[in-house]
């Protein structure tokens, strides 16, 4: 059965989209089937796997037809991994506020029902509160949190909480928190190794043990279309994506 | 009379908090009234000068009443800097989506006829389409457009351009665009000169001269509520913003 992912958050900047592109590749390289689904209006996951954005918002075409996800999941030039592009700089919240939670389960056993069938579905999430992160809430199974390891972000953390509560009081299909991943850690800065310890003290359960360090090459990756693992296998933001893939399929 | 800069931009994480929060105290250290706005829901410009959260978005007050300026703005314990607070992980961009032309130009009046009167307020935006950051530029004189020197934020920038034609095409006032500032920038990072160098291909105008260098310092003064001036004035990225604040005071 598909397992759903949710990378989310409502702070900006704290590596959403480098995590769901790279984990779903990491999926896919080990032999599961897995659809990268781009719910940003901004489009980063979709150039992130070298896609083309779509003319019209995934959300949209499938509010109108829930069985559309055989038209928008497109195979991508990386094998094993989907995505369903997002249609760049357009707001389509008004769309996923009128979807009611019986059409969410529609949406989310016709993508259960695709044939063929994903082992796993990431949705990349825009930063932001409203209804399209509550709508990706909505159809995960667990949801991923990045945290960078700096104040504002740390800050972040508690607004997001609420949000699953919220989701999991509303439904009894568990949401489970898949973890909280502290994202651009440089433990040269005093910074960091602070906010580390602080999440880590916080949430010792949640907090994934594998922090993602700080590494330009997976932001020079982004600019050429292609997940880390190919543009630069031996750097240490693929050896880290490649933990928290292995720490995913084994449970945690 | 009180000029009103948006500090906008769609991506996440590009510095528009850190911006706002650092101008806005310059423009109040070279002794010019300045009120900083929190439109983000996040409330981390709020945080950033060391003020209290909202228990009501002033986007809400201001719609109830558009004279409501002189309830929601207080004074910080910085000389000349005062406060619009936001209120936490509240969406009320629904609220935002339903003021209209006419309602918007009251609130505009009303904070040009507030008194004290401003002499500027730097409206602070959350990352995001939709109706919030459409507000500040139906609300702001310029724009200014904080873009970090990395690929992703470089393509949010031709998000945002078509939004400030929008509210352009929409009016008789001019919406200027203040300057496209280049944030985070080390220039020992190949991707942020081949970034940087484009942008200011691309926008050759349009871009600031003066680029803020990655620094910590930044980041840190943010977790102890206080603008970087006052955290360490030394930094590179106090300098920095007190360059940007001139650059602004001189009209440019
Ligand atoms: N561990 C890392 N080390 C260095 N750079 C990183 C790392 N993770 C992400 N980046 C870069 O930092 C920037 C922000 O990351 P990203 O865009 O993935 O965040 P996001 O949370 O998806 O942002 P948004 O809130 O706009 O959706 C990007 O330019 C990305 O390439
Ligand atoms: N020039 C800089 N050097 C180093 N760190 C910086 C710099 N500018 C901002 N930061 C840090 O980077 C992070 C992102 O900046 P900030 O929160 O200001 O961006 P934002 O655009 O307001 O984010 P959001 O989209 O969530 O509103 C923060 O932790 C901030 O402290
Ligand atoms: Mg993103
Ligand atoms: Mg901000």
């Amino acid at each position: 059965m598909t397992q759903i992912v949710a990378v989310a958050s409502q702070k900006g900047g704290v590596g959403k989209t480098t995590t769901a592109v790279n984990l779903a590749y990491g999926l896919s390289l080990a032999g599961h089937r897995t659809a990268l689904v781009d719910l940003d209006p901004q489009a980063n996951a979709t150039s992130g796997v070298g896609g083309t954005a779509a003319s019209r918002a995934p959300i949209e075409l499938l509010s109108e037809n829930a069985d559309a996800w055989s038209q928008i999941l497109q195979p991508t030039r990386f094998e094993g991994l989907w995505l369903v592009a997002s249609r760049v700089n357009h707001d389509y919240s008004p769309v996923a506020a009128q979807l009611d939670p019986v059409r969410i389960a529609e949406l989310r056993d016709s993508l259960l029902g695709h044939n063929p069938a994903m082992d796993y579905a990431i949705l990349d999430c825009p930063p932001a509160a409203g209804p399209i992160p509550l709508l990706a809430l909505q159809l995960a199974d667990s949801v991923l949190i990045p945290v960078q390891c700096e104040y504002y972000a740390m800050e972040g953390l508690s607004q997001m909480l609420p949000s699953i509560e919220k989701v999991r009081a509303a439904r009894t299909r568990p949401l489970n928190l898949q973890g909280i991943l502290l994202t651009m850690f440089d433990p040269a800065l005093e910074l960091a190794l602070e906010v580390s310890q602080e999440v880590r003290a916080y949430f010792p359960n949640e907090t994934l043990p594998g922090a993602v360090p700080r590494d330009v090459a997976l932001a020079e990756s982004s600019s050429y279309g292609t997940p880390v693992f190919e543009y630069d296998p031996r750097s240490r933001g693929s050896w880290s994506y490649l933990q928290l893939t292995k720490d995913l399929l084994n449970g945690r």
